[in-house]
């Protein structure tokens, strides 16, 4: 559908409802839940390189999601929470282009920031 | 910025590179000059230089719009999500969601919530095509995600600044990208330099 300008779109191609829209029912879940779901974020996540692939994903919110949502929320310039907040959920579910955003572990859109991990951590100089 | 593993790029002996349209998506003159501005936005700033040709088997670039499945074991997924995708240097393929509502030209604040401008999404697919991974600066082109009913087509410092590291910059200086909605097309100005290698 190419259209030459917007008065062409016609009304009823006027529809946002996408796969990723599905992720919004997920909000609030936190580590050690098992929600109906989960596995399809943990699906979308590895699609884009932040979970490595695996034959069957469970509906757990596990370490390893947890981890995967702090290294996208870094990526993303937000509030790296590992939980699925609204921003995040926000994020999500943006249209976007379909290459991955981390490529074999070795390039990441965000190399020189600190990940989600090393980025909780709290340091403390003395004085 | 970043860069995909390898940081793979054109060879240095192609700087001037050709792109075709996928024979079965008959495409508008209208449509192909907002690849044309995309590719010139690039070239604005590097010293690669883009030409259509009608040949795409033998092009450096092919374009086409595929829906679903479409062989490349990355399906499209119908109306928005995963927009577009292109593979890095020196692959040349760039696969546009043919289920998507693409946006030619004008105001899209007015357009429904699934329009998608066109040129955006060429000029970042593009920047992969070139050798760029994504960029976590919202600003740049190369950010992973755009919302619907919204353009953006220059390229940003982080924009700039990767794609010059891998391939320099233009040796004219950076050149004034195009402006929409009629620019010059690449090839018009390839034309006016009497046989000489191409340059914007």
């Amino acid at each position: 559908h190419i259209f030459p300008n917007v008065s062409s779109i016609p009304s009823w191609l006027n529809k946002t409802n996408c796969a990723w829209n599905q992720f919004q029912k997920l909000k609030g879940c936190r580590p050690g839940d098992r929600l109906n779901g989960l596995s399809n974020l943990k699906t979308y996540l590895k699609q884009f390189g932040y979970i490595p692939p695996s034959p069957n994903f469970t509906d757990l919110f596990d370490p390893l999601l947890q981890s995967a949502l702090q290294t996208y929320q870094t990526n993303f310039n937000l509030n790296v929470t590992g939980l699925l907040d609204d921003q995040t959920l926000a994020q999500i579910q943006l249209p976007r282009c379909g290459i991955p955003d981390i490529i074999n572990n070795s390039s990441s859109m965000n190399s020189g920031k600190p990940t989600g991990h090393s980025a909780t951590h709290f340091h403390s100089v003395s004085h | 910025y970043s860069f995909f593993p390898g940081r793979p790029t054109w060879p240095s002996h192609r700087r001037h590179l050709t792109y075709a349209f996928a024979p079965e998506n008959p495409l508008s003159d209208e449509v192909k000059g907002v690849f044309a501005r995309a590719f010139a936005r690039w070239a604005a700033v590097t010293p690669l230089t883009f030409s259509p040709v009608e040949s795409f088997r033998t092009a450096d670039i092919r374009i086409g719009f595929y829906a679903g499945d479409h062989g490349d074991g990355e399906p499209f997924d119908g109306v928005l999500g995963t927009l577009a995708h292109a593979f890095s240097p020196p692959s040349g393929h760039f696969h546009l969601d043919g289920d998507e509502s693409w946006v030619v030209s004008g105001d899209l604040r007015s357009a429904p919530m699934a329009a998608i401008d066109l040129e955006s999404v060429a000029v970042h697919e593009i920047g992969h095509l070139l050798g760029l991974g994504h960029s976590s600066v919202e600003e740049s082109i190369m950010f992973p995600t755009i919302t619907s009913r919204t353009r953006k087509v220059d390229l940003a410092a982080d924009d700039i600044n990767g794609i010059q590291e891998l391939y320099g910059g233009n040796p004219d200086g950076n050149l004034t990208p195009p402006s929409t909605p009629s620019p010059p097309s690449v090839q018009e100005r390839d034309m006016s330099r009497n046989g000489a290698a191409p340059r914007l």
